[in-house]
């Protein structure tokens, strides 16, 4: 058995002026997660080291540079999953917090329960000590400018974010 | 959709994702990434697989849990990915992609949609694409 990493970016359509910025966002990650993997940590580590640094970086969808809800506001959902226990935590609809797989982990790993959501997730990762965040820390000029370019009554969004079908 | 598999020196499978959702969509839309079996699952009998796309396609597949079906069938980790993007497409009229690993270290990148941005690490190689065949 060998050890590895796996990570994606995100499918649907990615403009060529953005191609190369998510190139490097998805090998950072991974590398980061490798890293992980050879310092003896788990896969459960791996994956949310790597997943954090994607949250991190404005050229995904996730964390900060999250698309955004039809009010303009940042609504986020992340799952995890080991696969020795079957154990698993999620959160969905949360707000104001910059890494939510992290916050999936701890459902995981401190409640009895699968899935927290909207302000009950909020409240748990206050309970836990995880920090807010402003909502404007999350949204990018990018986010913003697709958010109000399917405002326009003819949009199609998930035309936009996944492309047309073949 | 960003997301990640890996397996570990033990042979323990994970999986995580997270995401932001769907362009504009309705207040208090879910998507399939907290979904379990949809965004993700991993079992160490299996593998573990990380999903992205149209959430509302993959949640009507329950993508993840059905390509791990697939792997159980006895298909490669490639082959059961493309089952599962297939039905995904002819089923539920959905664009994705996938990633995802058997506890043996065999992986895979896959995607019915133009693109999606991966990497994968091992045996200190990195291997990485954005087009189909990369």
């Amino acid at each position: 058995m060998l050890p590895v990493v796996v990570v994606h970016g995100g499918a649907g359509h990615i403009p060529k002026e953005r191609s190369e910025l998510s190139t490097s966002g998805v090998t950072s990650a991974v590398r980061a997660g490798y890293a992980v993997l050879r310092g003896g940590g788990s896969s459960m580590d791996a994956v949310v080291e790597a997943v954090t640094y994607l949250e991190n970086n404005p050229a995904f969808n996730a964390g900060c540079g999250s698309v955004l809800n039809v009010k303009g506001d940042v609504e986020m959902d992340a799952f995890v999953m080991e696969g020795k226990t079957l154990g698993s935590g999620a959160v969905s609809a949360v707000r104001n917090i910059a890494n939510p797989i992290q916050l999936a982990r701890l459902v995981m790993d401190k409640t009895s329960h699968l899935c927290l959501t909207a302000e009950g997730a909020k409240q748990f990762a206050r309970s836990m000590g995880v920090p807010e965040v402003p909502q404007e820390s999350l949204i990018t000029e990018y986010s913003r400018m697709r958010w109000r370019k399917n405002l326009a009554p003819d949009a199609n969004p998930v035309e936009c974010q996944m492309g047309k079908m073949g | 959709t960003v997301g990640a598999v890996a397996v570990d020196s033990q042979g323990n499978v994970a999986c995580a994702t997270s995401t932001g959702g769907i362009l504009n969509k309705m207040e208090g839309r879910v998507g399939d990434t907290p979904c379990i079996g949809c965004g993700g699952y991993a079992d160490n009998m299996v593998g573990a697989v990380s999903t992205t796309g149209h959430g509302e396609a993959i949640m009507k597949v329950v993508l993840a849990k059905h390509i791990l079906y697939q792997m159980e069938q006895g298909q490669s980790v490639e082959a059961a990915s493309d089952l599962g993007l297939a039905c995904m497409k002819f089923r539920a009229a959905g664009l994705g992609g996938v990633i995802t690993v058997d506890p043996q270290g065999h992986w895979a990148a896959r995607f019915s949609s133009r693109q999606m941005a991966w990497a994968a690490a091992q045996k200190d190689t990195l291997h990485y694409g954005l087009y189909e065949g990369e």
